[in-house]
């Protein structure tokens, strides 16, 4: 049923979406840190 | 640069805003769970698009904070390779500055063979003349200048012209016990032709070796004796009875020749 296609699609992009995320908590920590260091 | 990471890749709390099936015993359940699922579907559709739409913006975000993150980066890294260019010109400068004043005329620093050979010369020179330049017979380059506290004048520093290949150095300063005199100290010897003849008369003082003992003399130039030697005659001549008795000396010599 089409109802299970969009849950699965929901996860899935939901996921990528917690990756990208993470993904760039971290760049923007490394990005704090390297500007304090020229700072 | 600001970013808001409070992101929300997904609701947990989705499930519950779906709408609650109700138990139904009436003729109309298929009606009921046609209407539920489309519901069900157009919320899911809904929430997919949000999610979507939200992972598109992270994606725009993170390029853009990469893009960031390796400009800060790049300038980090310049900033890093001039610094360090700086600081070992720093050091080279400093190096060669402190090279005479760490180590003491006299005592070696054990360091390399060139520094054991550190010698000291003597050259005469006017109290007008400022130029701390001696006739040694050498080519040098000057690369510094420093006033010491324990002498008033300024202290010059010079490298052999020959040099890389030759690493001799010297420093030049005026005497602090007696200006008129200035004081070459040198460091090193020379791995090329030596001296020219037509140089001023200096006393070398092997400083390592044998303390203010005088040992060598440097071609073409007078001996702490030649020195003595002239000190001695001229006090002499001023001396009217060594004048009278020199004379009569001549004088009796030049009518013993005449006899004979």
């Amino acid at each position: 049923p089409p109802t299970n296609a969009l849950v699965e699609e929901l996860n899935r992009v939901s996921a990528e979406n917690k990756k990208l995320s993470e993904m760039l908590t971290l760049m923007y920590n490394n990005y704090n840190i390297l500007k304090k260091q020229l700072v | 640069m600001d970013y808001d990471l409070n992101t929300n890749p997904f609701d947990l709390h989705f499930s519950g805003k779906l709408p609650k099936r109700e138990p139904s015993d009436s003729g109309s359940e298929d009606v009921m769970r046609k209407w539920f699922v489309k519901d069900e579907t157009c919320m899911l559709q809904e929430e997919l698009t949000r999610v979507n739409s939200e992972n598109k913006k992270l994606t725009e975000t993170l390029a853009r904070v990469s893009e960031k993150y390796s400009e800060l980066q790049n300038l980090f890294k310049e900033l890093q390779s001039r610094e360090n260019v700086n600081f070992c010109n720093e050091r080279k400068r400093k190096q060669d500055r402190d090279e005479f004043v760490s180590s003491p005329i006299g005592i070696s620093c054990g360091g390399t063979v060139e520094k054991s050979t550190v010698s000291t010369a003597y050259f005469h020179a006017e109290k007008s003349d400022t130029s701390l330049t001696v006739k040694d017979g050498y080519q040098w380059r000057k690369y510094g200048q420093k006033i010491t506290r324990d002498n008033p004048s300024p202290r010059a520093y010079f490298r052999c012209s020959f040099s890389p290949s030759c690493l001799v150095k010297k420093k030049v300063q005026r005497s602090a016990e007696d200006p008129s005199f200035v004081v070459a100290t040198y460091e090193g010897t020379h791995n090329h032709p030596g001296p020219n003849a037509s140089v001023s008369r200096t006393v070398k003082l092997d400083l390592v070796q044998g303390g203010l003992e005088p040992v060598e003399e440097k071609k073409g130039r007078g001996t702490i004796q030649d020195v003595l030697v002239q000190q001695m005659a001229s006090s002499l001549t001023k001396d009217p009875k060594f004048t009278a008795a020199l004379a009569a000396a001549i004088s009796g010599r030049f009518i013993e020749q005449s006899r004979t």
